[in-house]
């Protein structure tokens, strides 16, 4: 599994639809004081359901929308896709328990026409998820037969705010459970954010052990 | 929930203070070592004790974190944060400026172990350090040439400029 | 006591956010201000009240600190710190790798609002930014020839490689 | 008054008596990672009468003393000191309310004999000092009648600890006084740690005004 791309649109600095590919292993990224580079970064912790805004350096969760500069009026909403590529991982035995497993509830059916999805008719298997089906499904790091994987997060200047897996609404509690266990999402040891590396140690005893936990 | 906090913590510490550890190929030598604080009676509790961590760059007497320099303690922080990885490793990694602190020798062990994880995350690097751009495979310049609007441009390393500013011929 | 940190509180906010004030002198224009935090009443008083800052960078909307980029915040406190000076000035600074942040159109700002403050204080500056190196009238050199044990010896720019390591005809 | 010159010997990596003269008016420190450059900052804060280990990274005062390296023995003690230029001020009409007008007191006698010292007889003058003299000295920034004021603090491993102006021993609170009103030793804008800047501005409101507060 692996970062594809990262598409932001009246986020922060980011006024126009911008798309930032990330093929190769290593990826640079320059620019002047105050560019938007860290706003990048912001992005990224955002669409992954980041909650609180002082984390994403602002006073309230509006003000991640494009707020205008000299030349341009405030946007009305900003939208984050993350996408990953999900190919078949070669036969290594390795299983993900994906959401095919889980029981019938609300929300996650969207999400378990994900996985119908591909093959049609499968959505008359609704009645099938009480008694789990075998995983026949090749196996992916992330539980979703698709070979990408998209997850959107948008919010409007009126405060409604939603979360979208490849085009389709889902709550937060299912980008959670997409994640679980690949260790996205989990800041803790995955983003280090400017100024933010010697804090990262210089943290006292039991805080470091929650850096710990998270990786347990 | 212990055995498993015991294992992450033990292969965390290998990675991390072993000889091979990332410390040591950080610092160029040294050693270091991650510890659980024992309370009065000399107990240790895995799922409760705080972690200490004792590191002593080569040549020098060990010393607490923090009496560590800014730069040795950013690689310290860098050695740690890649001995997780390794033990749990996650398809991306994001280092905003980690390079900000370090001089010219740090910097370059820095990219050299950066290099050595490639195979199971992919990093995203932002820098002003001329070093680390030369290290990456691609770079992305960010330039507001519209006042307030971020716009990304791809640029080569001979087009960005000592000052970070993108050069023109890039926008374009 | 009332009176005089009024006195001290609008010779800042001039130094800092007027028209020739530090802000837009580092910023290359802009605006800032200072603002006492009123209470719920709309009240405001002078000896109890939290210290608002509001910056805005050339050609942005105007934000919270918090909002400034890592290379805006750091410009942004150097302005308050200088402008802390000049209204009680103290005969030394002591800046230790304040330019880690900063892209070069920033350092060079930064220089030349330092060379303004010459006539009142000494600066000291710890650094790794070839450029600050040449603004200082003097270099000092720290090594550790002996690992462990720091010694000072005097240096000319050319002599500082591209890594902050001293050549070794310095040491010498 | 100016910084004229530090002198550090077994003060952290500076085992050897080491002398840094400030004499031109920008003075720039180089070195890699690990060196001693902010030793040499802790230095500055540690003679100035800093009594918190935490703030110059240790976690006990003891730890400023040289604690030995692969060749060298730990030091007995640490010993810093700065030495100011204090010439007399063109006559700019600005008195220094110097120490001379003190009522005679517990401590502030041996820098009382510091004002007397350079011309001899006037160790006698002890009891003048009951009723306020005229100062008649000529004005300078430091309330000492010298050319140069040399601020010495000394730990040793046992445990005590001297401070000291011109080689005469003082209290912390006989230096706090040499200072007031100068600007030095208050950290609160004159020394910017490393890594610090920012956090200058992050502090929340209250804090900010502790900024301003020492100003005035
Ligand atoms: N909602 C918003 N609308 C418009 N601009 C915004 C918004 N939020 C933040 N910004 C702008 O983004 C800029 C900060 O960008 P960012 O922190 O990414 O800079 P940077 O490239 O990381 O710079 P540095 O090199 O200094 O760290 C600020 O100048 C701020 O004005
Ligand atoms: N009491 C002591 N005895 C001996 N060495 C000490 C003592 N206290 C600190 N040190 C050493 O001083 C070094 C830190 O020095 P300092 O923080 O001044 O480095 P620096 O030159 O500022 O580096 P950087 O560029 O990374 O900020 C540490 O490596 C530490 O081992
Ligand atoms: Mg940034
Ligand atoms: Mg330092």
């Amino acid at each position: 599994m692996r970062l594809a791309k990262l598409t932001l649109a009246g986020f922060k600095s980011f006024a126009n639809r911008t798309e930032i590919p990330f093929d190769p292993p290593i990826v640079g990224i320059v620019g002047p004081n105050g560019c938007g580079k860290s706003n990048i970064v912001d992005a990224i912790k955002w669409v992954l359901g980041e909650q609180s805004a002082k984390s994403l350096r602002g006073g309230a969760m509006m003000d991640v929308i494009f707020n205008g500069s000299a030349t341009r009026k405030p946007c009305g909403m900003a939208s984050v896709t993350l996408t990953f590529d999900n190919p078949v991982i070669k036969d290594n035995g390795y299983r993900v328990s994906g959401i095919g497993y889980r029981e019938e509830a609300d929300g996650p059916e969207s999400t378990q026409k994900l996985q119908a999805e591909p093959s049609g008719e499968a959505s008359d298997a609704k009645s099938e998820t009480r008694n789990p089906i075998p995983d026949t499904r090749p196996s992916r790091a992330l539980p979703v037969d698709l070979d990408t994987v998209a997850v959107t997060r948008q919010l409007f200047r009126d405060g409604t705010s939603e979360y979208l897996i490849n085009g389709r609404r889902v709550r937060l509690r299912d980008i959670r459970e997409l994640f679980m266990d690949t260790g996205i999402g989990t800041d803790a040891y995955s983003v280090i954010e400017q100024g933010k590396v010697a804090q990262m140690l210089d943290s006292n005893p039991e805080q470091r052990r929650v850096i710990f936990e998270e990786a347990a | 929930c212990r055995t498993r906090f015991e294992k992450t913590f033990h292969e965390v510490r290998e990675n991390f203070a072993g000889n091979n550890g990332l410390f040591r190929k950080l610092f160029g030598g040294g050693k270091a070592d991650i510890i659980m604080q024992a309370d009065e009676q000399g107990n240790v509790d895995m799922l409760d004790s705080g972690i200490e961590i004792m590191a002593k760059p080569p040549g020098k007497e060990p010393c607490r974190l923090s009496q560590l320099s800014g730069g040795e303690k950013t690689m310290a922080a860098v050695a740690m944060l890649l001995a997780i990885f390794k033990t749990r490793p996650s398809p991306y990694a994001i280092l905003d400026e980690v390079d900000a602190a370090l001089d010219e020798a740090n910097v370059e062990r820095f990219c050299d172990v950066i290099h050595s994880f490639l195979d199971t995350s992919h990093f995203i690097v932002i820098t002003h350090n001329k070093l680390t751009m030369q290290a990456c495979d691609l770079l992305y310049g960010i330039t507001m040439q519209e006042r307030g609007v971020s716009k990304r441009v791809s640029v080569r390393l001979d087009q960005v400029g000592a000052d970070g500013r993108i050069a023109q011929d890039a926008i374009d």
